[in-house]
């Protein structure tokens, strides 16, 4: 391929056919164009160091270095365009792959990944995320939701109430997102919509992290006693992430609407056919 | 009986910090499994009682857990069946219904017997054993309602079995 893309009416987004990563998304009734780069890391877990021995844990997380290592730089890639929906799978190792899929009509681009079990064979817990990765210059801020009721702007290494003493470059900065997370400009907006709470940070400016899932080796020694390890092989997690991309002003009523649409999603059941009749007498 | 109080009580046990965070030990993670599970159960035919008083149709309505994980036994082995869809928001939505379903071409039909566009996808998998087709069509459902679509598996053209008894049934 010369050109990696799907799109709809709405939005297109484009791959790198080097990498198969997601390379630009574009809104195409507001002609917006984004330059997004989205790969899945992995932090691995503290085990303790010179400036404390305090272990990532279930309640504590604390990375041993601030740069995630990829999962992997290319993820292997397959297409299937259909009239009712196009999608790029993305695998980018046995334990980790996405569907990045559009449907017709649809203003968000869907981003369901799969991770797990996480290996741990060497020894060392680690922290999945998925991080989008943007030009765009967010001076220190992004945005996170207390379920969805008051969003709160976020400043990298700061408390509005405190004169804060960072410590910790990355966990510092983490902050819990309930349903949503954004980054703006003033006049773009990058927003990510999740299906669960998940912690979240923009440990860089442009860029826009979500932590998918963890598996540690070691307890936190804050009472559990136990560390964040599932039993036998490992839980292998699926989850979303809708992504839209608009300008500043109008964005709110489209994430709130679509959120709206996920929180209350249709719940589908099923049946043979052929029932009887019935009413209440 | 349907019986929503388990699953009430189950929801208000995980309300607990270390259920929300995921922070509490395995088996007490698993004791909330365990609870929810237990809960969703008598939910499943609360739900089937209040659909089939809504619809006026007494079926043996099968909830699939699995769909996330691409499987659901009736959608995978039955030629034919019927999909019912409920919409909890305030606003019409449409929706696109992704259903495992085994190789072939199936006629999907709306509440008003139109015949509705679909698609069979196949996915890529690891295991090769495993058949891995979903069907997708994309449904309407009213405000606060459910709309019920009928699928039927053909072979060469022609329906595979006699369509489910069609009932006069509207979206609700």
């Amino acid at each position: 391929f010369n050109v990696l893309a799907i799109e709809n009416e709405h939005i297109r987004a484009t791959f790198n056919p080097k990498t198969g990563l997601l390379m630009e998304i574009e809104n195409l009734d507001k002609k917006l164009l984004l330059p997004v780069q989205q790969a899945f890391f992995s932090y691995f877990a503290s085990r303790g160091d010179r400036l404390s021995d305090q272990v990532s844990g279930a309640y504590i997380f604390r990375p041993n270095q601030s740069q995630p290592l990829p999962v992997r730089r290319w993820a292997q890639i397959r297409v299937v365009k259909t009239d009712l929906v196009q999608e790029v799978h993305q695998n980018f190792s046995a334990w980790c792959s996405q569907v990045v899929r559009l449907y017709p009509g649809q203003q968000h681009l869907e981003l369901e990944w799969t991770v797990g079990p996480i290996p741990v064979i060497d020894s060392w817990g680690k922290e999945v995320i998925s991080r989008f990765d943007t030009p765009l210059k967010t001076n220190e801020r992004f945005y996170t939701d207390s379920n969805g009721r008051e969003i709160l702007e976020r400043r990298r290494n700061y408390r509005p109430t405190w004169n804060l003493n960072q410590t910790e470059e990355v966990a510092g900065n983490y902050y819990p997102v309930n349903s949503r997370i954004y980054i703006t400009d003033g006049q773009v907006q990058l927003t990510v919509l999740t299906d669960r709470s998940q912690g979240g940070s923009s440990v860089r400016d442009g860029s826009l992290e979500l932590m998918v899932h963890r598996r540690l080796v070691n307890d936190d020694r804050r009472g559990i006693g136990e560390p964040l390890m599932e039993s036998g092989s490992g839980a292998l997690v699926r989850g979303r992430h809708l992504v839209l991309l608009d300008t500043f002003q109008a964005a709110a009523s489209g994430h709130r609407l679509l959120a709206e649409k996920v929180v209350l999603a249709p719940q589908v059941v099923l049946a043979p056919g052929g029932g009887v009749p019935y009413n209440l007498g | 009986s349907g019986d929503s109080a388990p699953l009430n009580e189950a929801m208000a046990v995980l309300q607990h910090h270390d259920a929300v965070t995921g922070t509490c030990k395995q088996h007490v993670a698993d004791d909330y499994a365990r609870q929810l599970a237990a809960g969703w159960e008598p939910c499943e035919v609360l739900l089937s009682n209040a659909l089939a008083r809504l619809s006026g149709s007494k079926e043996d309505f099968t909830f699939c857990r699995d769909l996330n994980i691409s499987r659901c036994q009736l959608s995978q082995t039955s030629s034919s069946f019927q999909v019912t869809i409920y919409n909890p928001l305030g606003r019409k939505v449409d929706w696109m219904v992704r259903l495992p379903v085994s190789k072939g071409v199936f006629l999907v039909r709306d509440p008003q017997g139109r015949t509705v566009d679909n698609n069979v996808v196949i996915l890529p998998s690891t295991d090769r054993q495993m058949d891995h087709s979903e069907l997708l069509f994309s449904a309407s459902v009213p405000a606060l309602g459910f709309s019920t679509y009928s699928v039927t598996k053909m072979t060469n053209g022609k329906l595979q079995t006699r369509a489910p008894r069609r009932r006069p049934k509207k979206s609700s």
